[in-house]
């Protein structure tokens, strides 16, 4: 299984409907500074199911493109992750936020969010114990962890 | 669960210090995991020490930003074999090393997205975005407010990488 | 001391913002610094907001990594105005830093050296050491542990810098 | 006012008595990770009577060199900091850790920590302000601050 590309509509810096991607093994983001290749992460963690803490907002609503100036565009914003197995075969797994409400999809079949978290997991995709996301800024403190903390972390992935 | 938390841990820990070795590139440097109470490990705390190479075993703290930063990056990718996610994505994990650390850290994750895993990472440094398949260029339009708009460059086949990127 | 306090506020919120634009190189940015109770700023909070180049106002917390790198500097150097230290020591401060804002912070920090103040940097960075009058190189030695050397160079009035340092 | 050099004697990665400097207007370290450029900053912090803990260590004893892997190579460690003036004319800030215990030193002749922080807020250097040391890691947090905390901090200065 890949991720193939990314479908933002209204996240943050991400106006309209954008196609981000598509993606091959090895994928490098560059750009300037402000210039939101953290968003492309955020966008990322947000239709994986991370709160809003972890998105670097207070309230969900201030994902939606517009809204860090008090100006949403809209009322909803929108991320969909295509994922493509070995034979091309595509999976749609899409979160979509209006106002501080989120609601979840996949191949765009409307799913409470415990159904959409085990599906992910089916990928290997386990949002809590944070295995795949290295967010900006914090990779020395995975190394810092107290002995209780990693602890708890080896239980989340086993 | 038990079982299943000793299997891990095990796992873990052999597999974390060939991840470290190969990422310093260096066959002295070490990766050591150990549980408080051996016999129990889920009921202790565990503690993750590294030789960095040229080194002797000291504790983490004492380590410096760059080389705690390679040390962390073992032990996710360690996880990581445990555990499969079908990518990873790395944002900026590259700010605190040196031109050499760069170097073997951007081989390293090379290798990795060859044989285990897609991997997407966000860098500001040429010795990352030269070795990848793909690179997505971020850049900023401006109406109300600033917006985000992407390029996509195919390096995969494209012998005359130096060329396309500066 | 309330009267001192005032006082020091209404200076660095003037110079802030003249620092600010100095260090984005651009007019059109601004620091501002606001007191929650401006009649009585001691007894309230202080607020610190920056409008990035090409952006609007917006809270801190919705900037990038790179551009509150920028507005952390902004603020030590207009606080510094106020209560001038003999010297600065930064490090690492460029880490989250593109090679066009590297460059604006070099130059203002040289410019900042020549007129106020004594500035050592800790940097990994060429664009960092090459604007420097001295150049101390740390470099490891073996024994029984690691053992810190230092080189140091002299590039005050040399013109055949980049020789030099390659 | 200015920072000529810093005599450092078993402090941290730096063994035996060596100089580091000397120092001009705009002055540049660099060197690979691990090697020592940090050490640096924390010799100049424990100079101007930093605690243990914003230098790394959680005792003093810890400062001492080959601490770090249990054979302190001496009972003490010592920076000292060499101020010249206008005239050229020195003065010299000196900081002695015995196990625990710090001396502090002006011109060789012994104080205490009271005098020491006095005759540096003389010539500018308020330690307790942090007006002039950005450790590694930090600077964006400074940009972050709460607000009373900012407040806390202006009042320290002024
Ligand atoms: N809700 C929003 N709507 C529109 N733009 C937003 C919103 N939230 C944040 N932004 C913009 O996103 C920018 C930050 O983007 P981001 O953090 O992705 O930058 P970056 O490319 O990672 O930069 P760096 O290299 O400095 O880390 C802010 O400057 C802001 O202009
Ligand atoms: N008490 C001590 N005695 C001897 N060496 C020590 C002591 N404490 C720390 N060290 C050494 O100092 C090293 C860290 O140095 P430092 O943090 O200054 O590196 P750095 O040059 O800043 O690296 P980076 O570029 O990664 O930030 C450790 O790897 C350790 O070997
Ligand atoms: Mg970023
Ligand atoms: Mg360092």
């Amino acid at each position: 299984v890949y991720l193939k590309q990314i479908d933002v509509e209204n996240f943050k810096s991400w106006r309209g409907t954008q196609v981000i991607g598509p993606f091959m093994r090895f994928n490098c983001i560059i750009g300037t500074n402000g210039s939101g290749k953290s968003n492309v992460m955020d966008a990322l963690s947000f239709a994986m199911g991370e709160r809003a803490a972890s998105l670097r907002v207070r309230h969900l609503r201030d994902l939606i493109h517009g809204a860090h100036i008090g100006q949403p565009v809209s009322a909803t914003a929108r991320v969909a992750m295509r994922y493509h197995d070995d034979e091309d075969r595509e999976t749609v797994f899409c979160r979509r936020v209006s106002g501080n409400a989120s609601e979840y999809f996949i191949n765009d079949i409307h799913v409470t969010l415990t159904k959409y978290m085990e599906e992910l997991e089916k990928i290997g995709i386990v949002t809590k114990a944070k295995n795949c996301l290295v967010f900006q800024g914090t990779v020395e403190s995975i190394a810092l962890k107290d002995p209780k903390e990693r602890t708890k972390m080896f239980e989340c992935i086993s | 669960r038990i079982h299943l938390f000793s299997k891990c841990f095990e796992h873990v820990s052999v597999v974390i210090d060939q991840i470290y070795k190969r990422l310093c590139r260096n066959s002295s440097a070490q990766a050591i995991l150990s549980a408080d109470n051996p016999d129990e490990p889920y009921l202790s705390g565990i503690n993750y020490n590294c030789v960095a190479p040229g080194k002797r075993f000291m504790s983490m703290e004492n380590l410096s930003g760059g080389e705690k930063a390679i040390a962390a990056l073992a032990l996710l990718f360690a996880i990581h074999s445990f555990c499969p996610a079908p990518f990873f994505i790395l944002d900026e994990v590259d700010a605190a090393l040196d031109n050499s650390n760069i170097g073997k850290v951007a081989r390293f994750i090379r290798e990795e997205s060859m044989e285990n895993m897609q991997i997407i990472v966000i860098s500001l440094k040429e010795e990352f975005f030269s070795k990848s398949d793909a690179l997505l260029g971020v850049y900023s339009d401006f109406d109300v407010c600033m917006v985000s708009r992407i390029l996509s460059l195919d390096l995969y086949l494209r012998t005359d990488r130096q060329l396309l990127i500066f």
